[in-house]
């Protein structure tokens, strides 16, 4: 508008392809700021002090430890993030799930444990069968291999668990260490995540991790 | 909404993606890897100005029609978006907390003439 042109796109089109480009792009960083209310860029972000996150971690054992007896009996010596859940590619009865390990800490933590918790709807008509496929990346391209097939019984609503520490330990020697799962239920039975997509019930993954010793040489 | 092709002149929606890695702000922003903003271009001649499909809606057609009897429709149409959809974003806030939002109307999907 500034240089007389009647529509905002015109002004874009009568740029030349280099500044076009660049007028994009800060005019997209500038939108995005602008929606955020951020005057500028965060610097990178630096981890949480220890203490503020073993207080984190008091607190979110305090609230589970009644849906989850057992679980997070200690402070755990891990560093965040430790993982990224995505949904993926989904069907009326299929849906896959990605969960996405941080480089920096596959690199530098042991997995001991690894859980995934699945929510399940009440079924109403009986026991609903479930599939849970554990996917991992072939050795070439975006084929996918199936490591481990389990077939679980959904009874009633509630939390199901299945142990994934082999496949998650298997992941981190991986250039991305990336896990998908995948969820069937009979055609009819509709979506495996639940239906409302609210936050607390959608899948996640506990995992109970030390960071890796190194190994010291002393000579004398 | 029609899509841009090569050599396309009337009003279509231009793909345009915005690599984060490529502006360095993957070190802060964790999802997605890219934001496809998208935008629109192209020519809005007044008689496509009220065509249904490049037209938003009923009612543009009708101030189309309106506006095309009127000494008004000198001004001519523009090629704007005409539906849009959120982009959803987890990022590190300026405390390195963790955030997931939504931000409305950020990526076109289509686009026709006003």
């Amino acid at each position: 508008a500034a240089q007389g042109w009647p529509c905002p796109a015109c002004g874009v089109a009568a740029l030349s392809p280099g500044a076009q480009r660049d007028a994009l792009l800060a005019l997209a960083k500038q939108n995005i700021l602008a929606k955020l209310r951020l005057p500028a860029r965060p610097s990178a972000p630096r981890p949480p002090a220890r203490g503020a996150l073993l207080t984190a971690l008091r607190r979110m054992r305090a609230q589970r430890s009644a849906a989850f007896p057992g679980m997070l009996r200690s402070p755990l010596p891990f560093t965040p993030p430790l993982l990224v859940l995505r949904a993926g590619s989904s069907t009326s009865h299929s849906a896959r799930l990605h969960f996405r390990f941080s480089q920096e800490v596959a690199g530098s933590t042991e997995i001991l444990r690894a859980t995934l918790y699945l929510w399940w709807a009440a079924p109403g008509r009986g026991a609903r069968p479930v599939t849970v496929r554990l996917l991992q990346p072939g050795p070439a391209g975006p084929d996918v291999t199936v490591a481990s097939e389990t077939r679980l019984e959904a009874q009633s609503s509630g939390w199901t668990t299945l142990d994934v520490g082999a496949a998650v330990r298997s992941l981190f020697g991986q250039d991305a260490p990336r896990l998908t799962v995948e969820l069937e239920v009979p055609e009819g039975w509709g979506s495996p995540l639940p239906s409302n997509h609210s936050d607390s019930h959608w899948p996640f993954v506990v995992a109970r991790a030390r960071a890796r010793k190194s190994h010291r040489l002393h000579r004398r | 909404g029609v899509d841009c092709g090569a050599g396309s002149r009337m009003c279509c929606r231009q793909e345009f993606f915005v690599d984060f890695k490529e502006i360095g702000w993957e070190d802060w922003i964790i999802q997605p890897e890219g934001y496809h903003m998208n935008y629109c271009a192209g020519l809005c001649p007044l008689h496509v100005a009220g065509i249904p499909g490049l037209a938003a809606s009923f009612h543009t057609a009708v101030l189309n029609r309106v506006k095309a009897a009127s000494a008004a429709a000198a001004v001519g149409s523009c090629c704007v978006p005409t539906q849009r959809r959120p982009l959803s974003l987890l990022y590190y806030d300026r405390d390195s907390n963790i955030v997931k939002t939504d931000i409305p109307d950020m990526i076109v999907d289509s686009c026709g003439c006003t």
